[in-house]
């Protein structure tokens, strides 16, 4: 896309050019017309996420590697067709009954069913050193659940054969928003950045996910100016597995509740 | 050896027969795609298929390309058909007719709804496996987010979100209750 691009007689350190801030962090992104990054057919950013921050999720257009630089947390990706294999289903009915609002679920056993609190796809720990690969389309989220901000820096491969986009790193965003919009693109009128949801018309959405116009709506984030990290107020209870060294949560109460026993 | 590899490779499938259908719904219509695992030699031209047939107001779950883009004919039939760009804005929205031809580039969401009896296109895809992911429905990304990170980002009650998450039981047709109003697009 760019004759000679790779004719490059000096290098160059190079800072962020653009920053754009949310409500609970910030996203710092270097110019990937810059010469060398240009010639290298890659776009970089650096994610600063503050505690109890969460990074809502997005996709991309481009395979994405991403390395935790500092700080702790939790990483979720959804993979089309991967199954919610992460679930909580401490209650029991014995005589059945509704799983979920109005629609039956998976979970049905003999003569009980399982009602589920949640179920998700597989959410993980990451801490500082942890290295993630992440292919174009699939959505990611992240978390600060620590005390110190989370700062993720990640390289988008945009002349690799899974861009079948131009050579500029594309977020889609599936929640949440950019108001600054693109301001990396060049030649584009930079408006606000919204989700998905808002450029469908209400009544698809509504009609799509069986849901009322008004929820809806309330999908298209239409007076939401957080960002695209946003605050989250109380705990952040998605499930997900205990730490190597900690004990899961649901052992430690059943053993507050009947004490230590022997075998 | 090229006798017994390249000159005699399958190039030839059949995506017309609705009894070799990925996805089926008697009351709706069916899907059938072609890739690299049912026709190997589209691994060396890193092309793909999907044949698609629907009834009136059937509806194709909102849903993107994860590693694609995606050229649309229409064979037969008419739909409407809502496309948003990565701005989060429609960049097409209105009615497309046997003959006519539309680009879905890589990550643009698309819903399609039949307003003719019968609406059936091909659409071709520029990867041997093309993937695509859902905003709707039991296999899509909403069904995978944990309920915390719905309402946060969707500043909704915990009740909203199961909702959205779990109403839609179908993971690619649907029934749709009717056509939306064409608006102008948003772009």
């Amino acid at each position: 896309q760019f004759p000679n691009e790779c004719q490059l007689d000096q290098l160059n350190a190079l800072e962020p050019s653009h920053v754009l801030k949310s409500e609970a962090g910030r996203i710092e992104v270097w110019d990937h017309h810059a010469p060398q990054l240009r010639c290298s057919g890659v776009s970089f950013a650096r994610y600063i996420i503050e505690s109890k921050g969460l990074y809502l999720p997005s996709f991309f257009n481009t395979a994405k590697l991403s390395f935790v630089a500092k700080g702790r947390g939790l990483m979720g990706k959804v993979i089309p067709g991967c199954a919610e294999t992460f679930q909580d289903s401490s209650e029991f009915q014995p005589r059945g009954g509704e799983q979920f609002e109005g629609q039956g679920e998976e979970g049905q056993g003999q003569g009980e069913r399982q009602r589920f609190r949640d179920m998700h796809q597989k959410v993980e720990h990451i801490r500082s050193g942890d290295t993630i690969a992440t292919t174009p389309g699939v959505a990611q989220w992240f978390y600060n659940d620590g005390q110190q901000p989370l700062v993720i820096v990640s390289v988008f491969d945009l002349a690799s054969h899974q861009n079948q986009l131009d050579r500029n790193p594309r977020p889609f965003y599936l929640a949440g928003n950019n108001p600054q919009g693109q301001v990396w693109l060049q030649g584009r009128e930079q408006q606000p950045q919204k989700n998905i949801f808002n450029g469908f018309g209400p009544e698809v959405i509504a009609q799509a996910l069986k849901i009322d116009l008004k929820t809806a709506q309330q999908l298209q984030n239409q007076e939401d100016n957080r960002g695209n990290i946003v605050r989250v107020e109380g705990p952040f209870g998605v499930i997900r597995p205990p730490l190597r060294g900690q004990r899961p949560q649901e052992e430690e109460k059943e053993e507050g509740r009947h004490g230590r026993h022997g075998n | 050896g090229l006798e017994e590899t390249i000159c005699s490779a399958r190039s030839t499938d059949n995506l017309d027969d609705p009894s070799r259908a990925d996805v089926y719904k008697p009351q709706l219509g069916y899907i059938s795609t072609l890739n690299s695992y049912d026709l190997p030699i589209l691994r060396f031209i890193r092309l793909s298929a999907l044949r698609g047939s629907i009834r009136q107001n059937a509806m194709v779950l909102p849903q993107w390309n994860a590693n694609a883009n995606a050229i649309l004919y229409v064979t037969d039939g008419e739909a409407q058909i809502q496309i948003v760009n990565d701005n989060g804005n429609r960049v097409f929205d209105g009615q497309v007719t046997q003959g006519q031809l539309i680009a879905i580039p890589q990550g643009f969401s698309v819903v399609k709804r039949a307003t003719s009896n019968r609406f059936q296109w091909v659409e071709f895809k520029t990867n041997a496996n093309a993937q695509i992911n859902t905003l709707a429905g039991r296999t899509s990304v909403l069904r995978g987010l944990p309920l915390e990170v719905i309402t946060n980002g969707f500043q909704i009650s915990p009740k909203e979100a199961r909702r959205v998450k779990f109403n839609t039981l179908e993971t690619t047709l649907t029934h749709s209750s009717g056509p939306a109003s064409y608006e102008r697009p948003r772009v």
